[in-house]
């Protein structure tokens, strides 16, 4: 069986916002390591993966594997259910029909239980291999979110370059161009200010804005945000969680321009 | 989607 407690309901609430408008069904993969879990969107553009390790969790137990195939409007009418202080406990059996919710409010006066059906989901799997980028990009995550956004008021799709001057997200759309150029920066006082620029070769690709604002759902998951950039390859944004988890999108370039 | 690449073009099914 699943038992696994969060000591806040926000960090379930946070993942879920951000990925409910990429993703509908998808399976949480189970086992004593921690819950995991990879979806496409439908048009097979972007892809999606979260790993909440087991030491996210105290305490977390799972004995076997276990796919909970949940449809994630459901989930988010549940966690709307949770304050985000509450201690969330998520239960299943060993070939379940539900999963169990758990709210405990922090000073214990209350406790809600929800049960949400489970569906059987056919996933396809893909294999993310090992990448060295050749570029990666570190950056607070509302400024990368607040670019994606001022750039899509001009152009549906965004390229971005990296060389050793910095980093610079172009557009060019129907009423004019725009670009924001950013280069290393270092402020120790405030160090989740900090862009930082690993680069082993140039690279430029093109990416569509309205993905990657979706992606920038994840931003209030975490302070800085890395953009990982090879040419001809997925570009992966990837917001780090604690204990070593993470939400990590994927997105294909677009092509022949 | 003309001009817009797909995911399963470079991540192999498992």
């Amino acid at each position: 069986m699943l038992e696994a407690r969060l000591e806040q309901a926000e960090l379930l609430k946070k993942v879920v916002d951000a990925i409910k408008d990429l993703v509908q069904d998808c399976n949480f993969d189970c086992n004593d390591s921690g819950v995991a879990l990879q979806a496409m969107d439908n048009s097979h553009v972007a892809l999606v993966s979260m790993m909440l390790k087991s030491e996210a969790f105290s305490p977390f137990r799972c004995d076997r594997n276990i796919a909970l195939g949940i449809n994630l409007s459901s989930l988010t009418k549940v966690l709307r259910c949770a304050q985000n202080n509450d201690i969330l406990t998520v239960k299943a059996e060993d070939a379940p029909d539900v999963v169990n919710l758990m709210f405990e409010s922090s000073d214990s006066d209350r406790l809600s239980e929800y049960d949400i059906k489970l569906m059987d989901i056919d996933q396809e799997h893909l294999g993310i291999p090992e990448t060295e980028y050749a570029a990666t990009v570190t950056m607070p995550s509302p400024e990368f979110q607040r670019i994606c956004r001022d750039l899509s008021a001009l152009s549906e799709s965004v390229s971005i370059e990296c060389t050793k001057e910095g980093v610079k997200f172009a557009c060019n759309g129907d009423i004019g161009s725009g670009a924001v150029t950013l280069r290393s920066h270092s402020d120790v006082e405030n160090p989740d200010q900090n862009i930082k620029i690993d680069l082993t070769e140039p690279v430029a690709l093109t990416f569509s804005l309205k993905y990657l604002s979706n992606f920038c759902k994840a931003s209030g998951l975490a302070k800085s945000v890395n953009i990982c950039l090879s040419n001809e390859v997925p570009l992966l944004v990837e917001y780090g969680l604690a204990a070593n988890s993470y939400l990590r999108f994927y997105l294909a370039p677009k092509i022949g321009d | 989607k003309a001009g817009q690449g797909n995911i399963m073009n470079f991540f192999a099914k498992k």
